[in-house]
């Protein structure tokens, strides 16, 4: 899992959501149960709670709109983008939108929830029989009224379970008529319609008055699709007209045909080389439940995961019997806590396997060792003159400068001077001459030093290793660590390469979800740094003579000379 | 047999034209999620070379990280998804 740069998410656990407008695709209150239930993903492994407003604003303000929608981030038409929403905080950010060229359902065809009938709001069950045909979509058929009704068992003779299907002559949504259904013939700017229409918005959503003159009385509603519609083309919400004649060849069904991505679209007219109305047929659709339940993950803090069974994973797939991975149930309680949990923690490290060291890898004894003969210093040796350093690194608050089996420090303290050159053997004698990479635990104190693959461990004159990286987690890819920098309690992060891992320091043990890209997180950095170390709440890479120095809010505020800035030569 | 029908591909009114190479898809998809040309808080633009750019993306969306532009890749570029870039930017 990712959170967001910053760990951004609600300084509270009382979230609270309102629903600013609907799809035309799925009745109001299967919408409303949908983004409910997605709610329910999070609040039933968290303390978090959802609370829906109906007015002023919410913490999570949800809207459906088309391509350009009234934010940076167009949509872009059927399939594609889906939706998008924003990390927590003020203003849009928390808010979560849903392209409405989509076609919302339950995931698996269109969604339909009667109305009327004798069958309570129940939904539709495709297919149905009725006097021997089977239907798999609602029907006109034995009515003189024109209105869609399906069978809500599957065979309607036998059980004669009925109610009626979305329909503009049933009831609108929205607008100011509250869902009174459409009049037709109606005027409009002078015009007559006898059909729902797209006329005088720019939003793309159909709409009807619900008196015969909107010119006179401003009652409007929108239009609900009905399920044999066509969804996106230019006939949004039209029912496909067969047959229908197509570059002069009737069709009877719907057609890829003169299209190069196999979509299967139809004509809503007799013609369409004549008129060109077209749309696309209805599908399985997208699971508003599912989509919504992904964009509420970034609504409340979550970033992707590369995890393909996570729900926080950035494609779609349709899931039946759906339930959180365990990488998104960590994301989200690393960020707010587990559901009984009173306070958010982070989730407990793994406990600490027995130690794997295998006996052909003994380390060091851990007496102090004796003592080597000591290679005489060339105190002439001047730091200044060097051009890049082994490794740099802060042990008992003194800035380390390795070289060759030699080493500067310098007191963090303002305006000290520059001490050294030391011999590294004399004050560690378990290390080689060259260290790539080192860190003092703040926890422990243990002081870790990494060459090429191995590693060692001080703690006072006491010393484990040389022993394998590997033994922390590392991929035996890895040549040499070439930086370290403390997170947080007991968590290092260990750099490579372009890549950096996170060392659990109590498990030893590197976390999941690692490697990750260092100029990904720390962005504007060289991704070949050969040093990466904290010093005085700064972070530092280093490159030859150069280090870019990056502040909390991990932008980069200052680029210059190691020689003149740091060993203030 | 019935000699297959030569599609025409025509250009439908209304459609959001979505015709791109692939080489064009994976340009666009690498930039709109965040792959590269990732620009910096600190301002600083770091161009990423579109294999390195493909290694990333392949790598997050746990395919085999060959940095080309292969099937696999391709395939998933196309398929629908949450708009939010994979690299926070």
């Amino acid at each position: 899992y990712k959170t967001f740069d910053g760990d951004l998410k609600w300084d509270h656990n009382d979230v609270t959501y309102r629903i600013l407008n609907y799809s035309p695709d799925m009745e109001s209150s299967l919408i409303d149960d949908a983004f409910a239930r997605a709610f329910k993903v999070w609040s039933d492994v968290t303390p978090l709670t959802f609370t829906r407003l109906f007015s002023d604003e919410a913490d999570i303000m949800i809207s459906f709109g088309k391509a350009d929608h009234g934010d940076p981030y167009p949509f872009d038409g059927k399939d594609g983008l889906l939706a998008h929403a924003y990390p927590p905080g003020q203003g849009m950010q928390g808010d979560a939108h849903f392209d409405d060229d989509e076609h919302w359902t339950l995931g698996r065809g269109p969604a339909v929830k009667t109305r009327y009938g004798n069958s309570d709001g129940a939904m539709c069950h495709f297919p149905f029989i009725f006097e021997g045909k089977s239907y798999t979509t609602c029907t006109t058929e034995g009515r003189t009224d024109n209105l869609p009704w399906c069978s809500t068992t599957a065979d309607y003779n036998r059980d004669k379970k009925f109610g009626f299907c979305p329909s503009e002559l049933l009831y609108t949504f929205g607008g100011n008529a509250d869902g009174a259904e459409c009049v037709f013939p109606f005027i409009f700017q002078g015009e007559e319609y006898d059909s729902c229409t797209t006329e005088g918005r720019s939003d793309g959503y159909r709409w009807c008055a619900t008196t015969n003159n909107f010119d006179n009385d401003k009652k409007f509603g929108f239009c609900p699709n009905r399920d044999t519609a066509v969804i996106g083309g230019n006939a949004e919400g039209e029912p496909c007209h067969f047959p229908f004649v197509f570059l002069g060849k009737q069709y009877t069904s719907c057609t890829s045909e003169g299209r190069g991505d196999g979509k299967l679209w139809c004509a809503t007219t007799s013609d369409y080389d004549d008129d060109k109305k077209w749309g696309f047929c209805p599908d399985q659709g997208y699971s508003l439940f599912l989509v919504a339940a992904h964009e509420f993950g970034h609504a409340l803090g979550l970033d992707h995961s590369s995890i393909r069974e996570a729900l926080m994973y950035p494609m779609y797939s349709y899931v039946e019997d759906f339930s959180l991975h365990e990488d998104d149930i960590e994301g989200i309680q690393y960020l707010y806590g587990s559901k009984t949990g009173p306070d958010p923690t982070p989730p407990q490290p793994n406990p600490p396997t027995t130690d794997d060291t295998d006996p052909t890898d003994e380390p060091e004894p851990t007496e102090p060792t004796t003592t080597t003969t000591m290679t005489p210093v060339d105190p002439t040796k001047d730091a200044c003159k060097m051009t890049k350093f082994d490794t740099i690194t802060v042990i008992a608050g003194e800035l380390h400068f390795f070289k060759d089996g030699l080493y500067w420090k310098i007191s963090s303290s303002n305006n000290a001077g520059l001490k050294g050159p030391f011999s590294i053997s004399e004050k560690w004698p378990a290390l080689p001459s060259v260290i790539d990479s080192a860190f003092e635990d703040l926890l422990t104190r243990k002081q870790y030093f990494f060459s090429g693959t191995r590693f060692w461990v001080y703690q006072g004159k006491n010393v484990l290793g040389p022993r394998s990286i590997e033994k922390l987690g590392l991929p035996n890819t890895v040549q040499k660590v070439e930086g370290a920098l403390q997170r947080g309690k007991g968590k290092v992060l260990l750099f490579s390469g372009e890549n950096f891992w996170r060392l659990d320091v109590k498990a030893q043990k590197i976390d999941k979800g690692y490697p990750r890209y260092t100029d990904a997180v720390f962005g504007g950095v060289p991704n070949d740094a050969h040093d990466v170390f904290q010093y005085k709440g700064h972070i530092y890479f280093c490159r030859d003579r150069f280090y870019w120095r990056m502040n909390s809010r991990r932008q980069v505020d200052r680029v210059g000379y190691v020689k003149y800035d740091l060993l203030n030569c | 047999w019935s000699v297959p029908l030569k599609s025409k591909f025509i250009t439908f009114p209304g459609d959001i034209l979505k015709n791109m190479t692939d080489s064009e898809l994976a340009e666009s998809y690498l930039k709109k999620f965040g792959y590269m040309n990732t620009l910096h808080r600190s301002g600083f633009q770091s161009m990423v070379s579109t294999s390195k750019a493909l290694k990333r993306m392949q790598r997050q969306m746990g395919l085999e990280e060959t940095g080309e532009l292969d099937k696999s890749t391709l395939e998933l570029m196309k398929q629908p998804r949450c708009g939010v870039p994979d690299v926070a930017n």
